[in-house]
């Protein structure tokens, strides 16, 4: 499984 | 980072400013549901468990302990505060709001990116945080005539996740492998709850009245 988009946003 | 994400951010800030001031200034939580903030605690508490794991930067950093702190200082306010607490009415603030909790986890352990600790509480965090507003808006309908600090509040926290769907769609046309379905929809659905609350609000203010939400 890709790995999910680090999460950048607040 | 874009000026959406900013913006949205900026506003998000100002919301919980205007709700630190309002508390501290009148000492007074009147008009505030403690239900939301609780749950507007457990959203972040959620959201940021890679606090101390992921460095993104100083600004997310900052800003994550800024709204973690604030949501929990607001709810100890509101709970244990010799004289602000006198001033919450809790027969108003009557949603059952452990549902969304248990509801927006159920929703979570089906529907995420990954099925990992932090993947789940990430979507829960995400789901909670769309209908959170909930208990507030049931309260001011209740309570009738809104108070400028509270109606202010709400309207800024309504709005900063209407500049990050914004956001949303410059970085899809503007990221190639951008997705994040899961935060559109919700945010979408997040900004939909505040609709009519926009609506009285816009009224008020062109007629330059009280704000006022039908019961």
């Amino acid at each position: 499984t890709k790995e999910p988009l680090a999460k950048d946003e607040l | 980072m874009n000026i959406f994400r900013f913006a949205g951010d900026m506003t998000h800030l100002i919301s919980i400013l205007v709700l630190l001031l309002k508390v501290y200034a009148t000492k007074s939580c009147s008009g505030i549901s403690l239900k939301t903030q609780e749950l507007y605690g457990i959203v972040f508490l959620a959201r940021y468990l890679d606090l101390f794991t992921d460095f993104i930067s100083v600004y997310n950093t900052v800003m994550k302990l800024v709204f973690i702190g604030s949501s929990l200082a607001i709810v100890w306010c509101m709970r244990f505060h010799r004289v602000v607490k006198r001033s919450y009415d809790r027969d108003v603030d009557t949603f059952r709001h452990y549902f969304l909790v248990g509801g927006c986890f159920l929703l979570a352990l089906f529907v995420h990116e990954k099925f990992s600790f932090r993947e789940v509480f990430w979507a829960f965090s995400i789901y909670l945080e769309a209908v959170a507003i909930l208990p507030q808006l049931i309260l001011l309908q209740r309570s009738g005539n809104v108070d400028n600090l509270t109606g202010q509040y709400v309207l800024f926290l309504g709005a900063y996740r209407g500049f990050y769907i914004l956001n949303w769609i410059y970085r899809y046309f503007t990221e190639d492998q951008f997705s994040r379905w899961i935060s559109c929809v919700s945010g979408l659905v997040q900004t939909a709850l505040y609709a009519d609350f926009f609506y009285y609000y816009f009224i008020s203010w062109k007629n330059n009245a009280k704000l006022k939400l039908p019961a």
